[in-house]
């Protein structure tokens, strides 16, 4: 018995055994009744490795109807767990990481050449010997790409809500706050009920525990850096958007606040590694836009600066904000219309389209880079936490 | 010459709406 063990596995060839009638009991403990901190501790993405020793086992008898009838319910079972864990953010990431990572070994052992470059010779033997899961390999793009927008939609649902208060109104810097424009010394309209005012630490917290959360389970880091390059551009479409309706933030003080909680949130760009991402340039606009409250207004020097410097705004938001702009005190001029009529000129060639407020719906298109992984088949552990003893090693 | 490796059969996949219907009648099949 010992010799016989040692010996199944030593000759572990990395595939995964199960009868049929296993199946729905395969798809309930691996997918739908799985919960993410089950498998926590263990290979990131083992739920896609499994999948994949099984279909791979199904290649390997040449059975396509059990192929087909596991990536019909591998696929069914994960859209039923998103759809109703439809604002559950770590079981959407979760559910990203796993569908994508399938994707990837249906592409790495595939048997095409193109996506076995970075193969070492024993994963080469665990490629599919029968099939070709081109189009299967479509789908999971597709389902991908749902899950995807899901999670987006769940977390611009938690941050949105933190962005006024965070970015625009947070006074990070002490002893500014004395510093408000003229009739406006109290907290602007939308803080009536103090409860929903977040702090610029709030909002960074929770950018924390997005990456951690995303990272922890294996997501791709070119996902994870399309996700926080989103996050980013809702941030500034919400901010900027806010500060052009308000003649209570459009002050030299604010521009010197939001400034600095924008060099924060950079800062935190850099910490994670994010430099790449394009996160940063998603909030160009609203970094102009606090630029331009501390520039100076007067002279036609101004003027040139302030449009030559303000590239990244349209000629409707360069005009509303110095329209808006409020001096913070009676020695402080106010912008005059001729000033006004004199940026208006020098912006008329730009001939840029009439656009003040921006689209904070929009969503980039996301890609799935193919991303192999190092890991070789016959080297997966099953924890029998799991409850899938009625798997078969082979 | 090692024989050439027989070619994959590519197996056709319904598309996730398809899919979506083929769940929902089992599902309505299932008791």
């Amino acid at each position: 018995m010992q010799v016989s063990v040692q010996r199944k596995e030593k000759d572990f060839q990395g595939m995964l055994e199960y009868y049929k009638e296993d199946e729905p009991l395969l798809i309930r403990n691996l997918i739908t009744d799985l919960k993410p901190q089950t498998v926590s501790a263990t290979v990131p993405c083992l739920p896609a490795y499994i999948l994949y020793m099984c279909i791979r086992h199904a290649d390997y008898i040449n059975d396509d109807q059990k192929v087909h009838s596991l990536l019909t319910s591998t696929i069914n079972g994960i859209k039923k767990v998103l759809k109703k864990h439809n604002d559950d953010f770590q079981l959407t990431s979760f559910w990203l990481a796993n569908t994508c990572r399938l994707l990837h070994c249906l592409k790495q052992y595939s048997g095409d050449a193109d996506f076995m470059t970075q193969n070492t010779p024993k994963q080469n033997e665990h490629c599919l010997k029968n099939f070709d899961l081109t189009e299967y390999r479509q789908v999971l793009s597709h389902l991908s790409i749902q899950i995807y927008q899901q999670l987006i939609k769940i977390t611009e649902a938690i941050l949105q809500p933190m962005v006024v208060s965070a970015v625009l109104e947070n006074e990070s810097i002490q002893g500014l706050s004395g510093v408000k424009p003229m009739g406006y010394r109290n907290r602007s309209s939308s803080m009536e009920d103090g409860d929903n005012s977040y702090s610029l630490h709030a909002i960074i917290h929770q950018l924390n525990t997005f990456h951690s959360i995303m990272s922890d389970q294996g997501l791709d880091p070119e996902i994870v850096q399309q996700v926080f390059k989103q996050l980013f551009y809702m941030i500034n479409a919400v901010a900027l958007n806010n500060l052009l309706l308000r003649k209570d933030v459009c002050s030299w003080s604010t521009g010197m606040q939001l400034r600095f909680n924008i060099s924060q949130l950079e800062d935190w760009l850099r910490g994670k590694n994010l430099q790449q991402s394009g996160a940063a340039q998603m909030l160009e606009p609203l970094i102009q836009a606090a630029q331009l409250l501390q520039l100076k207004k007067k002279t036609s020097e101004d003027a040139e600066a302030i449009c030559s410097l303000c590239t990244s705004l349209s000629t409707q938001q360069i005009v509303k904000i110095l329209n808006l702009y409020t001096p913070v005190n009676e020695f402080e001029e106010r912008v005059t219309v001729t000033f006004i009529r004199d940026i208006q000129m020098h912006l008329q060639e730009r001939n840029d389209p009439p656009q003040l407020f921006l689209d904070f719906k929009h969503m980039f298109p996301v890609m799935f880079p193919f991303n192999p992984s190092s890991i070789t088949m016959d080297s997966i552990h099953l924890p029998a936490s799991l409850n899938l003893e009625f798997l078969s090693k082979v | 010459a090692p024989a050439r490796p027989r070619p994959r059969v590519l197996l056709k996949a319904p598309t996730l709406a398809e899919m979506e219907e083929m769940n929902i009648s089992e599902e309505e099949d299932s008791p």
